[in-house]
């Protein structure tokens, strides 16, 4: 062991403390980095956003047009009804007990309940929905009503947390430069006083 | 606002930095309660995933039996109907019904875009609330070193032995033990290898910087 001098160790203490100082300074900073980074990704949210409105247009048209050539087809006069008739009521044993099936390994629960919604749907649908894809084109606006409903959601949500982010990073913490020297005391009381923190001070008076 | 409440008196600190933690709670609040709200558990959320999942699948199929349309391939009389020719009075029928398949075929692809959207939207949704998340710790530090340097000590660190082992030439190298007390804490002990001399800055900031590092997973624990 070798004998360290009183000295010796207050300025080891000092140079510490100074280092410490610099560190308190680099937390504050690390509050701002982070700051930074939520600005940053929240720009690139609203970039996002702005992709969204586009596609979203895009695909609303596109199903506009699926709609009007179903309900253009449905106009036209059914012709083929009686082949297409014939062939639903061959489909329909099959596709019953295709689904059954399937929904007995897989699904597991409530068959029983299952297999006579399954009848009841089945005896209500006609030939020409199939013929249509109809199922397909219901399974698409029910895609958009939950793809619209899930963004208003998180829109709705984020807008909350992005008003009171805005309010919190406009505070003077985080728009303040710190000062850099040691025993600037970023937070202590002295010698840097923040003055409009301390009126009793002769600035205020 | 941060500002005293009566201009006579000095804030408190919890007068300074509670409300930062207040509105950074809620900011936390406003984007958790979104992800644990019933949009995002309702199953029907699901239906927006990838197509012939079977787990989408028999949730069609208990919801409304549509999901066993899905099957119609499976058998020969239901895919049959798809490919009935009702054009024979009116050839135009058969120009409508491609187009409708066509555009079919498009909406199905712009919605799966539109879902891949979505679904980077709330990455990035997620991405702000783990970045909340690390500025609450950040914050809660820094709060705490603002607390713990108000007294009037003009030393943060205090130094109080220092130690060092020499080794053998046949064992690794010694280090120099230090003894430190940041702040308010019990005493710490951190170690530099022998090969920093104490004259040396980077001795005082390795020991700076591990007393920190203790004192902040003591204060986490």
């Amino acid at each position: 062991d070798q004998a360290v001098s009183d000295n010796e160790l207050q300025e080891m203490s000092n140079q510490g403390s100074k280092y410490i100082n610099k560190e308190i300074q680099n937390a504050v900073n690390g509050v701002k980095q982070i700051k930074n980074l939520i600005e940053r990704t929240n720009e690139e949210r609203k970039i996002l956003l702005n992709n969204l409105e586009e596609a979203k247009k895009k695909k609303e048209d596109v199903l506009n047009e699926t709609r009007d050539s179903e309900m253009k087809l449905k106009a036209f006069p059914g012709v083929c009804n009686e082949t297409m008739m014939a062939l639903w009521e061959e489909c329909k044993p099959c596709l019953k007990q295709t689904c059954m099936k399937f929904y007995a390994r897989v699904c597991r629960s409530g068959s029983g309940l299952v297999g006579r919604q399954l009848e009841e749907f089945l005896n209500q649908s006609s030939p020409f929905y199939f013929w249509i894809n109809g199922d397909r084109i219901d399974s698409l606006l029910e895609d958009d009503r939950q793809q619209s409903h899930m963004l208003d959601v998180m829109q709705d949500r984020f807008s909350r947390a992005s008003s009171i982010m805005d309010e919190l990073f406009q505070d003077r913490f985080f728009t303040h430069e710190p000062q850099d020297s040691f025993r600037s005391f970023p937070f202590g009381l002295t010698p840097w006083r923040p003055h409009f923190l301390f009126p009793k001070s002769r600035f205020v008076r | 606002s941060l500002m005293p409440f009566s201009p006579y008196e000095p804030p408190s600190f919890q007068d300074m930095f509670q409300p930062f933690f207040d509105m950074i709670h809620q900011a936390q609040q406003a984007m958790d309660v979104h992800f644990h709200s019933p949009a995002f558990q309702h199953p029907q959320m699901d239906l927006i995933r990838e197509g012939d999942d079977d787990r989408t699948v028999c949730r069609e199929i208990r919801h409304n039996s549509t999901g066993c349309l899905r099957m119609k391939d499976q058998c020969e009389k239901c895919r049959e109907i798809l490919s009935v020719d009702c054009s024979a009075s009116d050839p135009s029928q058969a120009q409508l019904r491609q187009e409708l398949n066509d555009s079919l075929q498009l909406a199905e692809l712009l919605t799966k875009r539109y879902n891949d959207l979505l679904h980077s939207y709330q990455r990035k949704m997620l991405n702000t609330s783990s970045l909340l998340e690390q500025l609450n710790e950040q914050f809660s530090w820094v709060s705490q070193l603002a607390n713990l340097t108000q007294g009037e000590d003009q030393y943060y660190l205090r130094v109080t032995t220092v130690a060092s082992h020499t080794s053998d030439s046949d064992a690794p190298s010694g280090v120099t033990e230090v003894v430190v007390k940041l702040f308010d804490s019990d005493p710490i002990t951190v170690t530099v290898p022998v090969e920093v001399s104490r004259k040396n800055p980077k001795f005082m900031e390795t020991v700076a910087e591990k007393a920190l590092q203790e004192y902040r997973k003591k204060s986490r624990e």
